[in-house]
């Protein structure tokens, strides 16, 4: 991977003590190939160049590091940034119940995250709500997840994913429950009549995050998805799904960039155990190879 | 070739495109697209005449297998008698979201449950299928990352099963690949393809605003045609694919 390229620049640059201009373009031309390889969009590749251009100059300024480190420092490190710098985690609120809304492109991973997150903060005493009436079997799918995470899920009001989120909502109130999870279907961000659903469904019970589900094997369309779904709907985090594969995971860089929303956790499994906290170092170095 | 980039050929297949077309004359949009409906047209498995035809559906994690059965079911019913089979025996309510298709479609379908060794329920339904002469069977299996070893071990076993019942394995061996992918697509259909010997490709989703560019280096590389489209969530959202209008639209 690119890191390994690196390594050998490296020995060469730290042989030479400096770097030619004609050097550091084959290496910017690495660093691109490398970012557009690893499915990080176009256009995100060309502004992450021009702010390494920047960052490579400061560095260059401090005149500590040997040329070649200079490069590999600045690349990672301008990354890690763009990547949101550190972990972070959700807040819930003190007083009352907190509310989280899954949504996504088809197939992402909502309904399978919707379980682990009720996993995850089972201390908080989680419920499910079903708010898919389209995809066949979706509530029973959702309700066996469920019963294996040991959380009670809210009964689909037919048809209506609205009525069911109300109902969600009352339920909340009545039996005191700290976390309420929405589970949304799948949907288009170009299908007008599905994200009026979703403002619908936000409008009926206004969530704390508004989580966009997106699978970490996704292409150059992520930075349009995230956008699209951040202007109709708005996003308050990501999550990006089925990372235990070997996709690099640009698409965490395309998200950022778009929607500018802290990327939290990261599907590691299938099971209701795999969901892990979102390193930016950790992506950083899975991006660069 | 920006466009080719945004669309998810991927850097070395645009670059491979961008050479050829240098030495093209006359329109370069006109060549382009000539270039990449030849790289993409492939050969069709030349299987399936012998009744019952066998198609299997495999692929990663929410490409689209499930819904992907139920529009090839629904498409031969129109000629004949289909077998669905829920050979997904992991995901929750697998069987009961591929019933409800079936009902759609007015086919049989031969259930499973969570749990159940997927090969011996494949074995159940091949046995079924062929006493009574169904004209298709249609099998779904479960989601798998290509990087488990364990799973793609259990996806040979499923075709060896059938192999018992047709030495060539299934008639049409389809491996859905998901639009909005990049490049990881072609490992998958690398090591899909290297696994079970898929012989056709369902590029789902197609409906989205990806370009699904990345079928381009499959389809070349490991001499794979993609057979359909998946067009939307609907039982009818199929057709037929088509070089030339598929490069077109990649490059629009
Ligand atoms: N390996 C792996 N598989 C995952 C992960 N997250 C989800 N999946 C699988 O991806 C597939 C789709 O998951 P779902 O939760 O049904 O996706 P969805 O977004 O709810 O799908 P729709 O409701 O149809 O839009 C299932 O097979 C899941 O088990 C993950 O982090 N890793
Ligand atoms: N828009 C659109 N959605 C699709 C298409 N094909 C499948 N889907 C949707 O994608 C999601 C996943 O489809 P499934 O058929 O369950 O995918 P799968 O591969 O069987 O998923 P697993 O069994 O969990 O691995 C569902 O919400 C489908 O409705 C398509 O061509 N277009
Ligand atoms: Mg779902
Ligand atoms: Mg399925």
């Amino acid at each position: 991977g690119l890191i390994d390229r690196f390594a050998l620049i490296k020995r060469k640059i730290l042989g030479y003590g400096r770097i030619t201009s004609q050097e550091l373009e084959s290496i910017n031309k690495e660093i691109k190939i490398s970012l557009l390889q690893a499915d990080v969009n176009y256009l995100v590749v060309k502004n992450f160049m021009d702010g390494l251009e920047e960052k490579t100059k400061i560095l260059e300024l401090s005149r500590s590091l040997k040329p070649g480190d200079l490069v590999i420092r600045a690349v990672f490190e301008e990354l890690v940034e763009l990547l949101g710098s550190e972990t972070r985690s959700i807040d819930f609120r003190g007083d009352t119940y907190s509310v989280l809304s899954l949504i996504g492109l088809q197939g992402v991973g909502k309904t399978t995250t919707a379980a682990k997150l009720a996993q995850k903060f089972r201390d908080r005493n989680p419920l499910l709500v079903p708010a898919d009436t389209k995809r066949p079997a979706a509530v029973q799918q959702l309700q066996m997840l469920a019963d294996r995470a040991k959380t009670p899920m809210v009964p689909l009001e037919k048809g209506s994913a609205a009525a069911t989120v109300k109902k969600a909502r009352q339920l909340a109130k009545d039996k005191g429950y700290g976390l309420i999870i929405i589970d949304t279907a799948g949907r288009l961000h170009i299908d007008d009549e599905l994200i009026e659903e979703l403002q619908d469904i936000h409008r009926t019970l206004k969530p704390d995050y508004r989580l966009l589900i997106a699978d970490g094997m996704s292409g150059q369309d992520a930075v349009n998805q995230a956008s699209r779904f951040n202007e109709q709907i708005g996003l308050d985090g990501a999550i990006l799904t089925k990372m235990d594969g070997d996709a690099r995971g640009g698409a965490a860089l395309s998200i950022k960039s778009a929607a500018d929303v802290p990327l939290y956790f990261i599907g590691t499994s299938e099971r209701l155990d795999g969901l892990e906290t979102f390193h930016p170092d950790r992506m950083a170095q899975r991006i660069l190879g | 070739m920006e466009i080719l980039i945004q669309a998810d050929v991927g850097v070395k297949y645009a670059e491979v495109i961008r050479a050829k077309l240098e030495r093209a004359e006359g329109d370069r949009i006109m060549a382009l697209r000539e270039e990449i409906a030849s790289l993409l047209s492939q050969p069709r498995p030349s299987r399936g005449v012998e009744a019952p035809v066998i198609t299997m559906v495999s692929g990663v994690n929410g490409s689209g297998k499930t819904t992907t059965a139920a529009k090839l079911a629904n498409l031969h019913r129109k000629a004949g008698t289909v077998l669905l089979v829920s050979g997904d025996t992991y995901r929750d309510a697998a069987h009961e979201q591929l019933n409800i298709w079936a009902q759609r479609a007015g086919v049989e379908i031969v259930a499973s449950q969570r749990g159940q060794d997927a090969a011996a329920v494949v074995h159940d339904a091949m046995s079924k299928a062929f006493a009574k002469k169904n004209s298709h069977v249609v099998i779904d299996t479960a989601g798998r990352l290509h990087t488990r070893a364990d799973l793609m071990e259990e996806l040979k076993k499923i075709v060896r099963v059938i192999i018992k019942f047709r030495p060539d394995g299934p008639d049409y061996n389809i491996l859905t690949i998901d639009a909005n992918l990049g490049q990881n697509s072609i490992q998958q259909a690398k090591i899909f393809t290297e696994a079970i010997a898929v012989n056709g490709l369902v590029l789902t989703k197609f409906d989205g605003t990806a370009k699904g560019g990345a079928i381009i280096p499959i389809c070349n590389e490991l001499r794979l045609p993609v057979l359909y489209l998946g067009v939307g969530e609907g039982i009818e959202d199929i057709v037929e694919f088509d070089p030339e209008d598929f490069a077109r639209s990649v490059t629009t």
